[in-house]
């Protein structure tokens, strides 16, 4: 499928951009 | 570090918000699972801040979540 990108990887001091949409 | 409160929490943005717990939570993570922890730490992260504070300081409440998250994982891998 094309759900590869899920979950966002969450990087420690690296800006979090999971929730963009916001 | 001194624990994150909510009233830390209110003063950010709300993709701060997520970055301040995803930090405290992804070293927490890390030592259940080193290989996954930037993914459960990512999946637990829509979780509401108010539960996710609550996880921060409670290990039972957060490894519940922890295995809920690989079990989601590993069904979406298969």
């Amino acid at each position: 499928g094309s759900s590869v990108n899920w979950p966002p990887e969450f990087h420690p001091g690296v800006p979090w951009k999971g929730l963009q949409s916001i | 570090r001194e624990p994150l409160s909510a009233s830390m929490l209110a003063s950010a943005l709300p993709h701060v918000q997520k970055q301040m717990i995803g930090d405290r939570l992804y070293p927490l993570i890390y030592a259940l699972h080193s290989e996954l922890a930037g993914k459960i730490t990512g999946m637990l992260l829509e979780i509401d801040n108010s539960e996710l504070l609550h996880m921060l300081e409670s290990p039972e409440s957060l490894n519940a979540k922890v295995e809920e998250a690989l079990i989601m994982l590993q069904a979406h891998q298969a």
